[in-house]
């Protein structure tokens, strides 16, 4: 995956059983960004594997004024390569389970 | 503590903690 500028890593060992999973996001590199985002913070949220898209989390973020709106497909790309990942991960690792 | 948290309307919540200084890129 290409590097965004803004790391998205699991906040949570991830056992391949759960729907929902705990992700960690922050800014790497905010020169990537178009928009400047609100704090260098660390955002942690949950993640419903099965139901949610990270298009919907990206939008929540910049409702809540983290990131501009200009970075939605920014965000929404660093969270969707990071669920690939965990995803075929999954898939490898517990085959049967999926 | 230097956690904040941010609840959205859909009701997701965002907790917000310091990154550590070694995850940063140099700025």
């Amino acid at each position: 995956a290409e590097d965004t500028g803004v790391r998205v890593e699991l906040a949570e060992e991830d056992h391949g059983r759960k729907s929902s999973i705990a992700l960690r996001l922050w800014v790497e590199d905010p020169k990537k960004l178009k928009g400047k985002p609100k704090d260098n913070g660390a955002i942690e949220f949950t993640f419903d594997l099965e139901k949610e898209t990270p298009d919907d989390v990206a939008q929540e973020m910049i409702d809540s004024g983290f990131f501009h709106e200009n970075d939605l497909k920014i965000v929404a790309k660093s969270i969707r390569d990071r669920v690939a990942l965990i995803l075929w991960r999954r898939e490898r690792i517990w085959p049967r389970m999926q | 503590s230097s956690f904040t948290q941010v609840v959205h309307s859909a009701g997701r919540r965002f907790i917000v903690s310091p990154v550590p200084e070694s995850r940063l890129k140099e700025q």
